[in-house]
């Protein structure tokens, strides 16, 4: 009796299917895994009556069900075992065969929260039962706490460098009862409970989300959820006009310039020091960004140092033209601010529909690739010809 | 149903091909902002419980 009611009716569907549909974007539904048979079965019914609505209006929906199931005890007083969990996501998948529209539907889950003991025991029950039949292993990440959050936090390449035990957690489990199985960041920002204020939605949370894309591509994370476009809280895309947030335009030049192909680069410092402060990637170029041809290769880099650092690309890569995506604070709120520039150039909205045009700037081969103090960008190697990516 | 739920039902789209056509007005817009500040403390509000 603490919580709100919540009446989702066929209009309200009709609706959030229009804004994902016309949005370009995919609906992944989370259906109600709190509704209860007395046996502690999940009651389907419910979910039915959504189906056969949903399968009426040719709707293209995936499927989730429950959210962070190994907390359901503290937040709603009901305990459901992971195999429990299992079985009823047999059940949703056997619901789903008998919808033509969802025979082949993607069914995703649990969407655990972080892999802490008890729920690295659900999880593996949950796998053991239902993990045959999902198409991908869901799970959650933050950082930190958005209440205590501090700058330092945000910045700190222990906290960045905790997701990657994290994730190596996960896939243990994965490939010990579901060897092979996709695993995906289902939902995922620098804080939870709502974001850090003045922190998840400036500048600073780019070093967070940025580094976070990076270490998730590189350890075979397939999908990155983030939390969220827009709603309560710190951690959105748009703000409260839908006005985008310095997220937004690294999420935007992310999609443009970086594709799906993984490289395995590193930064190796001409000093002897800790070289977990300037942190490299590098992937395949976007094949579908116009601007650059198959063989083109991405680098992004973070500079968590308080000071200029100045990269070099190795020799196979040292004669080739550079496409610069520089970004900075914005104004004079530093690390703090809500816009960012692209290479020098505040990043904005033309109008109501239309984005601005993403611009590099042209380096000159055998150019020093220039990371400001606290800042990130994008590097585009052109004519790279990189074999992986051909 | 709600005032957003209204207006979308006016509008009637039958099919798929016909999703995108037509734009929330902008009072509805106005409207649904105006009511997100309490929605938005009432979430808060939930996520720190």
């Amino acid at each position: 009796e603490e919580y709100r009611n919540a009446t989702i009716t066929t209009t309200t569907m009709d609706l959030l299917y229009r804004f994902a549909h016309c949005s370009g974007l995919n609906l992944i539904f989370g259906l109600n895994a709190l509704l209860r048979k007395g046996n502690h079965e999940w009651n389907s019914s419910n979910a039915k009556l959504l189906l056969d609505y949903c399968s009426s209006k040719k709707y293209n929906v995936s499927w989730e069900l429950g959210n962070e199931p190994n907390s359901f005890r503290k937040k709603s007083g009901v305990y459901i075992d992971g195999s429990q969990l299992g079985k009823d996501f047999v059940d949703l998948h056997n619901l789903l065969l008998k919808y033509s529209s969802y025979r082949n539907t993607g069914l995703f889950g649990p969407d655990i929260g972080q892999p802490k003991k008890q729920s690295q025991k659900m999880l593996k029950r949950f796998l053991t039962y239902g993990g045959k039949i999902i198409n991908s292993v869901t799970w959650h990440h933050y950082y930190v706490d958005g209440r205590t959050a501090s700058e330092r936090d945000f910045l700190s390449p222990d906290i960045l460098d905790s997701l990657i035990s994290e994730i190596t957690t996960v896939f243990k489990i994965v490939n010990e009862t579901v060897p092979g199985k996709l695993i995906w960041l289902g939902e995922t920002s620098s804080a939870y409970g709502g974001g850090a204020r003045g922190l998840s939605n400036t500048y600073i949370d780019g070093f967070m989300w940025l580094d976070k894309l990076g270490i998730s591509a590189k350890l075979g994370i397939n999908v990155v959820m983030r939390q969220a476009l827009f709603g309560a809280g710190s951690y959105n895309l748009v703000d409260s006009d839908f006005e985008p947030l310095p997220d937004y335009w690294l999420s935007l030049l992310f999609k443009k310039l970086v594709g799906n192909i993984v490289l395995d680069a590193s930064f190796k410092s001409s000093e002897n020091r800790d070289d977990r402060r300037l942190r490299v990637y590098m992937h395949c170029t976007n094949s579908d960004n116009p601007n650059y041809a198959l063989g083109d290769v991405t680098l992004f880099a973070i500079n968590l140092y308080n000071s200029t650092q100045i990269m070099t690309l190795p020799s196979i890569l040292s004669q080739k033209f550079v496409d610069e995506y520089l970004l900075l604070p914005g104004d004079d709120e530093g690390l703090f601010s809500a816009s960012v520039l692209l290479n020098g150039q505040v990043l904005k909205m033309v109008d109501d529909k239309v984005l601005p045009t993403l611009n590099g700037k042209l380096l000159d081969p055998g150019s020093p690739l220039v990371l400001p103090p606290l800042s990130f960008g994008f590097f585009v190697v052109k004519n790279a010809k990189a074999s992986a990516c051909l | 149903g709600s005032l957003e739920e209204t207006v979308y039902r006016d509008q009637k789209p039958n099919q798929v091909a016909d999703l995108c056509e037509g734009i929330l007005p902008v009072d509805v817009l106005q409207k649904l902002k105006s009511q997100w500040p309490s929605q938005e403390d009432q979430i808060l509000k939930e996520f720190f419980q």
